[in-house]
């Protein structure tokens, strides 16, 4: 463990607790895709299968369900508790266009040809590309509340910290996970844009941001 | 290759 890497798990850890607290509190989920969280869901089900294969450490054990259950508890708020306010005409991303390319890749490039591992794979992969259908609705609505503003920065953060972490982990550890940094690269850039307006509008005090 | 040494990330 290394302080990139914890730093980047307590932001990712923010950015699920903020958005969890913000559909709570405000009980709506206006301006939230529902598609991304519920591919957040499949992501962290189909990564942490091995909760109950294995044990890591208690630090592992415990953010794993905590991941688990704040996924599974704000898709539940999204699509039960708040429908009513879940903005479906927004949130139109044609999620099978991520899911099923996603899925034969995890097939044909893969550490091992295990379950456990195409399943690691294919998560590590889903991951990278979650955001979309939410970075898709804020431009379709063109504006972002400034919790979701704060919600997507954490989100974005926590994938940059990991790369950093990578690079330590290769400089002072020799480890190296090619499919981890590409798929992370590849999900930080997919942020790049939303930081600039993020940077630049949260200067300027604006309460909403407008992506082009 | 042992899944838990290669995957102790989150």
């Amino acid at each position: 463990m290394n302080i990139f890497r914890l730093t980047g798990d307590l932001s990712h850890l923010a950015a699920i607790i903020i958005l969890l607290l913000k559909i709570w509190k405000t009980r709506s989920c206006a301006g939230i895709s529902g598609k991304s969280q519920v591919l957040f869901a499949l992501v962290f089900t189909t990564r942490y299968l091995d909760l109950l294969t294995s044990f890591i450490s208690l630090y592992n054990t415990t953010m794993k369900i905590i991941y688990i259950g704040c996924a599974y508890a704000t898709v539940y708020l999204i699509y039960m508790k708040f429908k009513a306010t879940y903005d479906g005409n927004h949130d139109t991303f044609r999620v099978e266009f991520l899911v099923v390319p996603v899925g034969g890749l995890a097939f044909l490039v893969n550490h091992d040809f295990s379950p456990l591992e195409i399943l690691w794979t294919f998560s590590i992969y889903l991951e990278s590309v979650a955001i979309l259908p939410q970075l898709f609705m804020i431009s379709k609505t063109g504006e972002a509340e400034t919790i979701t503003t704060h919600y997507l920065f954490f989100l974005g953060l926590y994938r940059a910290l990991y790369l950093i972490n990578w690079i330590w982990r290769f400089y002072f550890e020799g480890f190296f996970d090619m499919i981890a940094i590409v798929a992370g690269v590849v999900q930080t850039i997919l942020y790049c844009d939303f930081f600039y307006l993020y940077v630049t509008k949260g200067e300027s005090g604006s309460n909403k941001i407008n992506p082009a | 290759r042992e899944f838990t040494s290669l995957h102790d990330e989150l």
